[in-house]
């Protein structure tokens, strides 16, 4: 997965992605992709979630998956979850969980329930910050005011680093990919490179939805992995999700 | 493209979403909250059945190439639903009612709900 966090001269805040799954989970080599992930496109919606007919979130994800990945409070927060693979990822959670330790939290509930009941950037924050978890996760999380974005990466049990857009040192938007941000992504699999270059290309002054969809448009980062893109505008309250295609030639991942 | 270091330039222009890297809008629905959560996620389950069974079907597939004897198969479907009862509210239900609307077996659907944690290792 690819996603970014932006923020443009005015203050506005511009959240998108790219979900990508299902590496190694077959290869179809008469249609050149991956079975799980050319299967999962034509189950991607986007849903708006109502409570006495308004609107509590939007998110996009998968039909009959009810944890969410992607979604907007509309003129509150955005959120976005990445995977963090580890060796202490998720299976070590699930077992836990089958023998009885029952004190962690499904990340695509957690992020199903902060977009539900918080009600603010700081209390979304907290939630993702200090909540334990089934699985390691990057978390991006993006507000509505002017400076409030940040990538939080989690280890099952703690929180190891903040990582806040600082506008002051000219940095204008955070890119995560499926690794540490201090360190250096796998040399076959930097996605973070090219986002950026395009990034740093398009400039601050240059920077809205449609450029934002030019950077997830760019091979590695729109790779045979990509279901979606999705792109919200917080102040909007705006969510629109495009299913993808890498034709060849395409990186696998 | 096949091998890095990356070599596409950065593309620009591609907004309205075209061409061959599109393959179309997601579409809307609208989830009721104030629904009881068996039955929440009905409408969307009634139109995309078949894809949600066809994805099973790739799922279940890959792990027969592995498992020929569907042992793993059979864990899911008869030990899943029994060892992760205990999913919090309202998620369960809203994961039962999907298992009823799509008429697959709630051990199926509640590993298509872990999968995500699964591959973080």
């Amino acid at each position: 997965c690819t996603a970014i966090i932006a923020e443009d001269k005015t203050g506005r805040l511009f959240h998108a992605r790219n979900l990508d799954f299902g590496l190694f989970l077959g290869w179809d080599i008469k249609h050149s992709t991956w079975m799980v992930s050319q299967s999962l496109k034509p189950l991607t919606v986007n849903i708006d979630f109502q409570r006495n007919n308004r609107t509590i979130f939007k998110s996009v994800t998968f039909a009959g998956y009810v944890g969410m990945l992607t979604g907007v409070k509309p003129g509150i927060f955005t959120v976005t979850m990445n995977e963090r693979f580890n060796l202490d990822g998720g299976f070590v959670g699930i077992i836990e969980w089958i023998f009885g330790i029952r004190n962690s939290v499904w990340i695509g509930f957690l992020i199903r329930s902060v977009l539900e009941n918080a009600t603010s950037y700081e209390e979304a924050k907290n939630e993702l910050v200090e909540t334990k978890l089934i699985s390691p996760a990057y978390f991006m999380l993006g507000g509505n005011k002017s400076g409030e974005a940040c990538v939080i990466t989690r280890a099952r049990e703690t929180c190891l680093d903040i990582w806040e857009l600082d506008l002051k040192q000219g940095m204008w938007y955070l890119v995560e990919t499926n690794y540490d941000h201090w360190n250096k992504p796998l040399f076959v699999d930097d996605r973070r490179t090219p986002a950026m270059k395009c990034m740093n290309k398009i400039t601050q002054e240059k920077i809205s939805v449609p450029t934002i969809y030019d950077v997830l448009s760019t091979k590695p980062v729109l790779n045979k992995l990509t279901t979606f893109t999705a792109l919200m505008n917080v102040a909007e309250g705006t969510l629109e999700t495009y299913l993808r295609d890498c034709p060849n030639p395409c990186v696998p991942w | 493209q096949d091998v890095p270091p990356f070599t596409e330039d950065c593309r620009s222009g591609t907004y309205p979403p075209t061409g061959p890297t599109f393959k179309g809008n997601a579409s809307w629905y609208i989830v009721n909250l104030d629904l009881p959560p068996e039955e929440r996620w009905n409408s969307i389950i009634k139109d995309k059945k078949v894809e949600l069974f066809n994805l099973i079907q790739v799922i279940k597939d890959f792990i027969k190439v592995f498992d020929p004897a569907g042992k793993i198969i059979g864990l899911v479907d008869d030990e899943l639903p029994l060892i992760l009862d205990s999913l919090p509210s309202p998620f369960l239900e809203e994961i039962k009612g999907i298992a009823a609307v799509s008429e697959t077996p709630l051990g199926e659907i509640i590993f298509y709900n872990i999968f995500y944690e699964l591959f973080t290792v």
